[in-house]
């Protein structure tokens, strides 16, 4: 249903948020 | 960065969008490049995340009854699939190699790739809940053509019984809508029609009374069903008007300008 779609897509989006952190951190060193 | 058409998928991509903008910026500012960290556990993260949401998609697909839906929605999950696949990838390579250039290509490549597919996931959704909106703006259409055939009160009664709930449904979904929408002018053409629509109905009702007051007194009708037809067509071009509003993208805009 679409408050689990929506929940789930904002999930995925944090997980990519974090891993762009983890690579951004070490090129900006 | 893209546009996105509703208020939820903004709040949900534009962080990300900004991210992997900068991402990309930073990757042809610093093509040589620093050694890249381990990048396993942030790279499981967003795979359980892509694995999820797959999964709330394969059972939107399988129990929808929307045929475009159907059709439309597998290739956004493949795309996010696809894009997860090359971040494992791009992980498992810069184990061996931190420097790794194709390694850093794969990072971005797959994270404009969760980006883009996650997007094109909730623009199909989001758009199978337009047709339903349209679908109950459609109910109300046939609901307004039979409008001109009823001549008795009897009748009149079971027109406003039959058109009140859809008619209700149709506002409240519409003015939801209208709220989401990041498009100002859209918002501004739905709100305009809907309340014409709201102002409309009550009067359509009230000159449909008057007709079948005629009738049934046996005096002349010809003005009374005039004016009925009049407020029958008005209130037709309105739901018409929010029809294609409501199917309107950013997309359309661009393509006026």
């Amino acid at each position: 249903d679409a408050s689990e779609m929506v929940k789930q897509a904002k999930i995925l989006a944090q997980a990519t948020s974090q891993l762009i952190q983890n690579i951004k951190g070490q090129a900006e060193t | 960065m893209p546009t996105f058409h509703t208020k939820t998928i903004a709040g949900i991509l534009e962080p990300v969008a900004q991210q992997v903008s900068r991402l990309v910026i930073l990757h042809e500012e610093a093509e040589d490049g620093n050694a890249m960290p381990d990048l396993e556990r942030p790279v499981q993260g967003v795979s359980k995340a892509v694995a999820n949401l797959v999964k709330v998609g394969r059972d939107t697909i399988n129990s929808s009854n929307d045929q475009i839906l159907r059709q439309d929605m597998p290739a956004s999950l493949q795309r996010v699939e696809r894009a997860s696949h090359l971040l494992e990838e791009a992980s498992a390579m810069l184990k061996i190699d931190p420097y790794s250039q194709p390694a850093r290509k794969k990072l971005i490549e797959g994270s404009r790739g969760i980006l883009q597919g996650t997007s094109l996931l909730l623009t199909c959704f989001d758009e199978s809940e337009v047709r339903k909106i349209i679908r109950e703006c459609k109910k109300v259409l046939d609901y307004l053509a039979v409008a001109e055939v009823i001549d008795s009160m009897e009748d009149l009664v079971q027109f406003v019984k039959d058109l009140s709930p859809c008619l209700t449904k149709v506002s409240r979904d519409v003015d939801y809508r209208e709220k989401e929408l990041t498009h100002q002018v859209h918002r501004e053409m739905l709100s305009r029609s809907l309340e014409s629509i709201k102002t409309l109905a009550p009067v359509l009702i009230c000159a449909m009374k008057i007709y079948v007051q005629l009738v049934a007194q046996g005096k002349t009708e010809h003005e009374a069903a005039e004016n009925r037809n009049y407020l029958v067509h008005r209130m037709t071009d309105e739901i018409n008007e929010i029809i294609r509003v409501l199917q309107l993208t950013t997309y359309d805009e661009d393509e006026w300008e």
